[in-house]
C-alpha cells in the first residue's frame, strides 16, 4: 500500500505537477480512502481524479464577447510557447463563427516575427495590421485598434514578442501594452490570455505569478503543446494558486489543432 | 535556496555531535525536494540522493564538525561531476566542411541557436554557412535570413522546395562553392512522438551524413526533458546537446536529467535573444544554479 502511493507520486511529479503539490494531492487521497475505507486500487485512483478535477475545474470558461463593440484579445507568454501560431487558431474559430477577424502583429522585435503573423493571415483571409520591424509595439497597437473600428471588426487579436519574467524592462513593456489598450478601446480587453507550454516545468509558477502581477486582468490560460509527452502538470498548481481557468489546449501545429479545455480529459492524460 | 536549506538542516543536528543515519537520511529529503523543484527527473533524483547518502554517511563526514557544510559540497561535486568537464572552446574540426544539424522540439530556440552559433563561429575566424532546412513552419525561412544578413553569413534555403534532403544537399553543395568550413542545417521543430518528422531527420541524417547533431532544449523544460533526451537520442543520435533561456530564472534540472539520460556533452547554454548571448558549458556554473 505504501508501494501504491509511492507510485501515484511518482506518476504526479513525472507529469510537472509538483513535489509539494503532489505529496499534498497524496496526502488528501489518504485520509479520503481512510474516511470512506476505500479498499480498491480503482476506486481510490478514481478519488484522486476527482480532487484533480475539483482544483481545475473553473466556472468561468466560456470566450469573452462583446456584444457591439470591439473585441480584443491580447496574447502574452514567454518566447517559444506557441503564441503566435494559437492567434492562428483561435482566429480560424471565431471566423468559422461569422465573426470578422483582424490580426495585430505586435511582435516588432523578433526576427521574422511579423512576416509569420502575416503567412498566417493570407492563409486564413485574415487582415494583419503591422509596420516595420523594429517599431514601437503600442505604435502598432494602436494603429490596430483604430483600423480595426474603421472596419468594423468583430474581434481584434494582438500578438506580442515572447518574454521571460525576469526581464524587468520587458514586464514594464507589456504592462504599457495593456495601458495603450485600455486607453484606445475604452476597456479592458475581452480576453487576455497567458499561453503556456504544456513542456515547461516549475518555472511556470513563478513565471505565471510575473505576468499577473503586471498584467493583473490576465483571463485565461492556454496550453500548448499537449501532442507531445509533456502532461502539462504544472497548470495544477497555478490554477490552484491563480484561480485562472484554461480556456483552450492545442494539440499540435496545424490551425484546427485546438480544443476547449475538459478538465477529465487532461487529467486522464496524466493518470491513464 | 537548497544550500540554505541543508545549513539550516544540519544547523539542528551539529548540536548532537555525531550524526545518525536517521539524520542525514532526513537532511537527504530536502535535497531530492530542492532538486525536483529544480526540475531534475524523478529517478534522476532518487539515484542522485542514493549516491550522496553513501558518501555523507562515509566516517569524515559523520565526524566533522560541520556536516551540513560537508553535504553541500559533497552535493555539490557530485553535480559538477554528473554534469561534465566544461568546454573551453569549440571544436568543430576534423572533415570540411563540418556539418551540424540542430534539431529539437517546437520553439525550443534552434532557429535562434543557429544564428548564435553561426556568430560566434564567425568571431573564431571560421567560414559558417546556414542552411535553412524548416520546410513547414511559417516564415521559417525568412527569420533565418534575417540572421543571417544581420551577422553577414551566407545562407542557402528554398521556399518552393518541398523536399529536405535536395535543400540541404543543395545548401551543402553552394557552401563548398563558398569555401565554407562549418555548415549548419536548421531544421523543423518537431515532437519525439511524431514517427513522420521523426523519420525524415533519420532520413536526412542517412543521405547527409552529418558531423555533429545538437539537440536544442529549453532551459524551463521539466520532466520531460528524460522522454526529449532519450527518444531523440535513440531514434535519430545525438551527438551534444545546447540548453536555451537560462537568461531566465528557471533552475535549469533538465540539464542534469539530458545529461544523464544521453551522456552527451552540454556544450553550448542560450543566455538571451541577441544573437551574441550564446555561452559555453560551465558545470560549476549550473551546478550552483540548480543548488540555488
Ligand atoms: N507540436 C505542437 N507545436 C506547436 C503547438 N503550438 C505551437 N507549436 C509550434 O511551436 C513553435 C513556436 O510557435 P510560435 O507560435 O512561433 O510561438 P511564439 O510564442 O509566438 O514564439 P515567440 O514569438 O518567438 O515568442 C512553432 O513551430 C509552432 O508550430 C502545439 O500545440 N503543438
Ligand atoms: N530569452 C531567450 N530567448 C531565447 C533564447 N533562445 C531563443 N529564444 C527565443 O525563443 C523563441 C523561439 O526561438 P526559435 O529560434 O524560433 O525556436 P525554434 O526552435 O527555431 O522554433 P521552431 O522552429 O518553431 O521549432 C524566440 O522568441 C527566440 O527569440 C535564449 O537563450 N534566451
Ligand atoms: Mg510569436
Ligand atoms: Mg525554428
Amino acid at each position: 500500500n505504501d508501494l501504491f502511493y509511492d507510485n501515484l507520486e511518482e506518476i504526479l511529479v513525472t507529469s510537472d505537477i509538483g513535489i509539494k503539490t503532489s505529496m499534498e494531492l497524496v496526502r488528501t487521497l489518504k485520509e479520503v480512502v481512510k474516511k470512506d475505507k476505500i479498499k480498491e486500487t480503482q476506486k481510490a485512483i478514481e478519488k484522486l481524479r476527482e480532487l484533480i478535477v475539483d482544483i481545475v475545474k473553473i466556472n468561468n470558461q466560456k470566450l469573452n464577447i462583446s456584444k457591439d463593440e470591439l473585441s480584443i484579445y491580447l496574447f502574452i507568454g514567454v518566447n517559444g510557447v506557441g503564441k503566435t501560431t494559437t492567434i492562428a487558431k483561435v482566429g480560424n474559430l471565431l471566423q468559422k463563427r461569422g465573426l470578422k477577424v483582424m490580426f495585430s502583429a505586435g511582435d516588432t522585435f523578433r526576427a521574422g516575427a511579423i512576416e509569420q503573423l502575416k503567412v498566417w493571415g493570407k492563409s486564413l483571409e485574415i487582415p494583419v495590421i503591422s509596420q516595420q520591424e523594429g517599431s514601437d509595439p503600442a505604435a502598432v497597437i494602436f494603429d490596430s485598434i483604430e483600423a480595426a473600428k474603421a472596419r468594423d471588426i468583430d474581434v481584434l487579436l494582438i500578438d506580442t514578442a515572447g518574454r521571460l519574467h525576469n526581464k524587468k524592462n520587458l514586464m514594464e513593456e507589456m504592462k504599457k501594452i495593456n495601458k495603450v489598450i485600455q486607453r484606445e478601446d475604452g476597456k479592458k480587453p475581452e480576453e487576455i490570455f497567458l499561453v503556456i507550454d504544456s513542456g515547461t516545468g516549475q518555472n511556470a509558477l513563478a513565471s505565471a505569478e510575473e505576468f499577473i502581477k503586471n498584467v493583473p486582468d490576465i483571463t485565461g490560460l492556454i496550453l500548448t503543446k499537449l501532442d507531445g509527452t509533456a502532461k502539462g502538470g504544472m497548470a495544477i498548481p497555478l490554477i490552484k494558486e491563480l484561480n485562472i481557468p484554461i480556456k483552450f489546449v492545442c494539440l499540435g501545429e496545424g490551425v484546427k489543432d485546438i480544443d476547449e479545455f475538459i478538465p477529465e480529459k487532461f487529467i486522464e492524460g496524466i493518470l491513464g | 535556496s537548497l544550500s540554505e536549506k541543508l545549513q539550516k538542516a544540519f544547523s539542528k543536528l551539529t548540536g548532537k555531535g555525531r550524526l545518525s543515519e536517521d539524520d542525514v537520511i532526513s537532511a537527504l529529503k530536502e535535497v531530492q525536494i530542492a532538486l525536483l523543484e529544480a526540475d531534475v527527473n524523478y529517478k534522476v533524483v532518487k539515484d542522485f540522493t542514493k549516491k550522496i547518502k553513501e558518501k555523507a554517511i562515509g566516517k569524515d563526514v559523520l565526524e566533522s564538525l560541520s556536516p551540513g557544510q560537508q553535504v553541500i559540497k559533497i552535493v555539490n561535486d557530485e553535480l559538477v561531476e554528473l554534469l561534465g568537464g566544461k568546454i573551453d572552446k569549440l571544436e568543430f574540426s576534423g572533415r570540411k566542411p563540418f556539418i551540424i544539424f540542430m534539431v529539437g522540439l517546437q520553439g525550443s530556440g534552434k532557429t535562434t541557436t543557429s544564428g548564435k552559433l553561426a556568430y560566434m563561429l564567425k568571431a573564431q575566424n571560421k567560414k559558417p554557412f546556414l542552411i535553412g532546412a524548416d520546410i513547414y513552419r511559417p516564415a521559417a525561412m525568412e527569420q533565418l535570413e534575417v540572421l543571417a544578413k544581420k551577422i553577414d553569413v551566407n545562407i542557402f534555403f528554398d521556399k518552393n522546395s518541398k523536399d529536405v534532403e535536395n535543400i540541404v544537399s543543395e545548401g551543402i553543395s553552394i557552401a563548398n562553392k563558398n569555401n565554407s568550413d562549418i555548415i549548419i542545417v536548421d531544421t523543423a521543430g518537431r515532437q519525439h512522438l511524431d514517427d513522420s518528422m521523426m523519420d525524415e531527420l533519420i532520413n536526412l541524417k542517412k543521405s547527409i551524413k552529418p558531423d555533429e547533431i545538437i539537440l536544442v532544449v529549453d532551459g524551463m523544460t521539466g520532466q520531460d526533458a528524460v522522454n526529449i533526451g532519450k527518444e531523440f537520442n535513440e531514434k535519430v543520435g545525438i551527438d551534444s546537446v545546447a540548453v536555451t533561456k537560462m537568461d531566465g530564472d528557471s533552475r535549469g534540472g533538465a540539464v542534469i536529467s539530458l545529461r544523464q539520460i544521453t551522456g552527451k556533452q552540454i556544450k553550448l547554454i542560450g543566455m538571451g535573444e541577441k544573437i551574441d548571448q550564446l555561452e559555453l558549458f560551465y558545470p560549476d556554473r549550473i551546478a550552483s544554479r540548480i543548488l540555488g
